[in-house]
């Protein structure tokens, strides 16, 4: 089982990269 | 060629840096110059992981004996929660001005800040892992370094039970670990080093006990004595060749060539 720590990097590193999706989609468009 | 090099590490963080990587390009393009959304709710859930990583964190620093995670890891821990504090200003920047250019400054800054923030307490805490790997390798290197006392059969059942153990362990661990590297040369040293020790490791056992029969008798103790000798000095050249191995984070160019 992963260390809690990697789990909650990776929840970090999914709230990133959609606020970051959020953010470019914008610019896009 | 990889660019982080443990699976896990790739998984979390190749995602997320190819969304950052390109929202820099389009931010340096100028082409990011629409209105923003609202972004309280995406920075509002980065805001929440971040509190979470962060006191998580805070527990491996304050349950671990490891003085190098112990020093690491705050500066990493930092990193994140500054680049998080950026997002919020960012956030309320943009409430009052969508188009505001300090506040697209300030998300960049922040997404790049939680990357590397990210990144090095990963990498942070992958070194304490390898670390205690690498411990169980030196208590094999122990046991083989005490291989010349052993004179006497009865020994030699206290030795076999004592090193069976540590070796089982070294083994399963550095087999996980060259399961998670991205390195495939690294992952083929690993796997030939430890295919060495497996293979020594009987002839080992039936060295001492040449040396111990030969001791009993009298007969061809420096042969036997400088047989045993080698085996050790072979066993334990893997050993650190693994200990080496593991250590390796960046790649060689020639290597891969």
């Amino acid at each position: 089982d992963a260390h809690e720590m990697v789990k909650q990097a990776r929840h970090l590193a999914q709230a990133t990269s959609q606020l970051v999706s959020a953010i470019r989609n914008q610019a896009e468009t | 060629m990889p660019v982080f090099h443990t699976k896990t590490i790739e998984s979390i963080l190749e995602p997320v840096a190819q969304q950052v990587s390109r929202l820099v390009i389009l931010h340096e393009e100028a082409e990011d110059g629409n209105a923003m959304p609202d972004l309280a709710h995406p920075v509002r859930a980065v805001k929440v992981a971040v509190d979470n990583l962060v006191r998580v964190g805070y527990d491996t620093i304050n349950s671990s004996e490891d003085q190098i995670l112990k020093q690491d890891m705050p500066p990493a821990l930092s990193r994140v929660e500054q680049s998080s504090v950026l997002l919020l200003q960012a956030s309320e920047l943009l409430r009052a001005d969508p188009y505001s250019g300090p506040a697209r400054k300030k998300l960049i800054e922040g997404s790049r800040g939680i990357l590397q923030g990210t990144s090095a307490l990963l990498l942070a805490f992958d070194e304490s892992e390898v670390r205690k790997i690498i411990r169980v390798c030196k208590n094999v290197l122990e046991y083989l370094a005490i291989t010349e006392v052993v004179d006497r059969m009865e020994d030699l059942v206290t030795y076999v039970k004592n090193l069976s153990p540590v070796l089982t362990k070294m083994t399963k661990e550095v087999d996980n670990r060259e399961k998670e590297l991205t390195h495939q040369v690294h992952r083929d040293m690993l796997v030939r080093s430890l295919e060495q020790v497996k293979n020594y490791t009987p002839v080992l056992i039936s060295g001492v006990k040449i040396f111990i029969t030969a001791k009993q008798t009298s007969q061809g103790i420096p042969d036997a004595q400088s047989g045993r000798d080698y085996i050790v000095k072979k066993m334990s050249d893997e050993i650190h060749e693994i200990i080496r191995v593991l250590q390796l984070t960046t790649y060689d160019e020639d290597e891969w060539d």
